[in-house]
């Protein structure tokens, strides 16, 4: 990706950064839509060979030789589509390859995004331009094709982890998800599980379903679980209306300009016989009424691309994208066909207003390419999944953020960067958003931190990058929600936005092993078979002498439910309290670390040690939190945050309160 | 019945396999074509799950549930990139 190595900070400390050998013998396994693997983010110059460990195989296709496809960059290349041709029928190889190759772009963005080389002089269509490179550009990538034009079905996907694990990945990235069901039918979530058990980190995508509440994917506690933030880069369009008005939005338009000269404009909603005509739906627009003119679509139901074409196909000399309620002002840039532009609810709705009182309403859009140094960011993007977490509402989730907003990476040559099949451009990358695109992100950065510290458990590399990143700008101020523009909150961000270069020095970790996730599942009073059935251990029976708590999981965030006073008026003023009990393992230097709190006015939280000294790396020690409050109404929220620092490390966690 | 058919992921306490058996693999074929003649694995899994898929009707995936050794019967689910 161009900007995110640097919007992360890796560039900047690349002299303080150790450039460990053992990097490049961390293989990041990607289960996606496969790879296109002549892009040149798969280049293996100065790599060595690949390590002697790896078992992993290219597997070859009609359209897809091993000779040419893998290198010393691109180690593995696997297909799995036996679950999905029993479900569908056979794979229609006109239409996709039955072979590792990428005929969507997704897989290739996600795996370049992950560990691709860096290539100079990368673009789309001029915009975001730069050099383009993975956040570990020494891992290896190994990609598993497992879903399809029809989707990814979990016998594939259970298949795919199988076999990555065996080939000796040591990150997975998985950037899809599921509904939500319990760990047991969760084929992801019982592929991470003994994935970790190997000692491999799982990084998922959260899921794109904000800013409603309770709207996450993957939410497991033995997977990184990653929403979608902004970067610092934007790609701003000029909407001029006739009355003399500017409006700005984004476009990754990049033909021929439309005239200076303002253009008709007119509401989509007012060419059409269909009611959901506004929409700019396929066949719903009046050619005789958009002919020549600018239209104004609003957003919603059908793909945004798929609109610029449905405008274009009418005879529209060009479109006005105007967000929802949906969408607020959360603006996602396209690579329109025709001149094009989003814009956000509150310019919409002005635009509108504009349309409908002029007898003769003119626009014209300028385009005003790559910007950066945007502030603030990063935001928490609209569309990333929220929390609180359905399945196990004790369980923070999401985890982190991390950019997901407008990122460039490698592409298929199947299709263009609309992924429209009337799209009839091809190019090297492409610019696309998603909490799929945060999750390869974080997987890189696995990578990364596996490299410098190959001694750590994926539980401690999930706590080093969670209690290092940040949940405030650096002139202050929380990290805001595009969807409200107001801050954040845990359950939009989750600990924060990943801080790499800090995540490589934590000084602290909250370190988790199996066992420890054994007894949470016991916790959570899962069956024997069912625990065996997460686990595959069918001789582990939880203890029925001892006490088993979701709170004693070892985790580096902290949920709390309290549950609300039952009744009319209820007793309301009755005092709960909850405790908590973690233990951080030093993997710094010897130091004393002080604890610090910031608690929301409806909790009060006590720590127990407030300090706690360690004499050597690797030393253990316990703490107790202790959650009190009051009744509140049911619903509501607060938050807090929980700091260990010894002067130079912060160790963070993310306090969450609700009451039901 | 046939067209009911659907894909389950059957998890198998894999310690359990009975001696008569020498490979993992022959067991669950055995469990499997002990419910339905024609069903056959569309993969076995060992590294991260212990058990296999198969294309099954309701009340045969309902029948393997009870076999000895199964652990559990989850219909297979979609899911979507993001």
């Amino acid at each position: 990706t161009t900007r995110t190595p640097e919007f992360l900070g890796l560039d900047r400390r690349e002299g303080l950064i150790p450039q460990s050998n053992t990097e490049s013998d961390v293989v990041v396994g990607v289960l996606d839509t496969g790879v296109w693997p002549e892009r040149k983010s798969y280049d293996d110059a100065g790599l060595g060979p690949v390590p002697a460990s790896w078992k992993g195989v290219c597997e070859e296709g009609k359209d897809f030789k091993a000779a040419d496809a893998c290198n010393r960059k691109l180690v593995g290349a696997r297909f799995f589509s036996k679950g999905y041709e029993a479900s569908m029928g056979p794979i229609d190889e006109t239409k996709e390859s039955r072979s590792p190759r990428d005929n969507d772009g997704h897989g290739t963005h996600t795996s370049s995004t992950a560990a691709g080389s860096a290539v100079p002089d990368a673009n789309l269509l001029g915009y975001a331009a730069g050099t383009a490179r993975g956040m570990s550009t020494r891992a290896r990538v190994a990609v598993y094709k497992v879903c399809w034009l029809g989707g990814c079905f979990s016998s594939d996907i259970l298949a795919a982890m199988d076999k990555a694990i065996e080939d000796g990945c040591g990150v997975l990235s998985l950037s899809l998800g599921g509904g939500m069901s319990d760990y047991y039918r969760d084929s992801v979530a019982i592929g991470a599980f003994n994935a970790m058990a190997k000692g491999v980190v799982v990084s998922c995508s959260a899921g794109n379903a904000g800013p409603g509440t309770s709207t996450l994917s993957n939410v497991a506690p033995w997977i990184t679980t990653v929403g979608a933030g902004t970067i610092d880069r934007d790609f701003p369009a000029y909407v001029v209306l006739g009355d003399g008005k500017n409006y700005t939005g984004v476009s990754l338009y990049s033909g021929k300009p439309l005239p200076s000269s303002p253009l008709p404009l007119i509401y989509a909603g007012n060419a059409t016989n269909a009611t959901n005509g506004n929409l700019c739906m396929v066949g719903t627009l009046l050619p005789d009424k958009v002919s020549g003119k600018i239209v104004l679509c609003d957003r919603g139901i059908n793909a945004r691309v798929q609109k610029g074409f449905v405008v274009r196909d009418a005879g529209g000399a060009g479109m006005i994208l105007a967000n929802t309620a949906a969408n607020g002002e959360e603006l996602v840039a396209d690579a329109h066909l025709l001149p094009a532009t989003a814009v956000g609810e509150k310019a919409g709705d002005a635009i509108k207003s504009y349309l409908f009182s002029d007898p003769n309403p003119k626009a014209t859009v300028a385009f005003g390419g790559t910007k950066v140094g945007v502030m603030p960011s990063p935001v928490v993007a609209a569309f990333s999944s929220r929390g609180p977490n359905a399945v196990t509402p004790d369980i923070l989730k999401p985890d982190l953020v991390a950019p997901g907003v407008n990122i460039l990476a490698a592409w298929s040559g199947s299709v263009g960067p609309t992924g429209q099949a009337a799209d009839p451009r091809r190019t090297e990358f492409n610019i696309i958003s998603g909490t799929s695109m945060s999750c390869p992100h974080v997987s890189g950065l696995a990578a990364f931190l596996r490299g410098a510290h190959p001694d750590w458990s994926p539980g401690a590399v999930k706590s080093a990058l969670m209690t290092t990143a940040y949940a405030d700008y650096p002139g202050g101020g929380g990290i805001l929600d595009v969807a409200t523009g107001r801050p954040a909150t845990p359950f939009d961000f989750g600990a924060g936005h990943v801080d790499p270069p800090k995540a490589l020095d934590p000084g602290l970790v909250y370190d988790l092993t199996v066992d420890d996730y054994l007894d949470f599942l016991c916790a959570l009073n899962y069956t024997t078979l069912q625990i065996a059935s997460v686990s595959r251990r069918s001789n582990f029976t939880c203890d029925n002498k001892k006490a088993y708590a979701v709170s004693d999981l070892n985790y580096p965030s902290f949920a709390v439910a309290f549950a609300t006073a039952s009744g009319a008026g209820g007793g309301g003023s009755a005092t709960t309290t909850v405790k908590h009990t973690r233990t951080l393992t030093n993997v710094g230097a010897p130091g004393t670390y002080k604890a610090t709190v910031s608690a929301p006015e409806e909790a009060k939280v006590t720590v127990d040690p407030s300090e706690l000294s360690f004499a050597a790396a690797g030393e253990k020690k316990s703490y107790t939190v202790a959650f009190s409050a009051a009744s509140q109404p049911s619903g509501t929220a607060a938050f807090g945050r929980l700091e260990w620092s010894d002067g130079k490390h912060v160790v963070a966690s993310p306090l969450a309160f609700t009451w039901t | 019945a046939v067209a009911k058919k659907r894909t389950y992921i059957v998890h198998m306490a894999k310690s359990q396999m009975p001696p008569a058996f020498t490979e993992h693999r022959h067991w669950y074929d055995a469990s499997l074509r002990s419910v339905s003649d024609a069903a056959e694995i569309i993969y076995a899994y060992d590294t991260v799950a212990h058990g296999f898929s198969a294309r099954l009707s309701p009340a045969e995936a309902r029948a393997l549930e009870h076999r000895p050794g199964v652990l559990g019967v989850v219909p297979e689910e979609r899911y979507e990139l993001h």
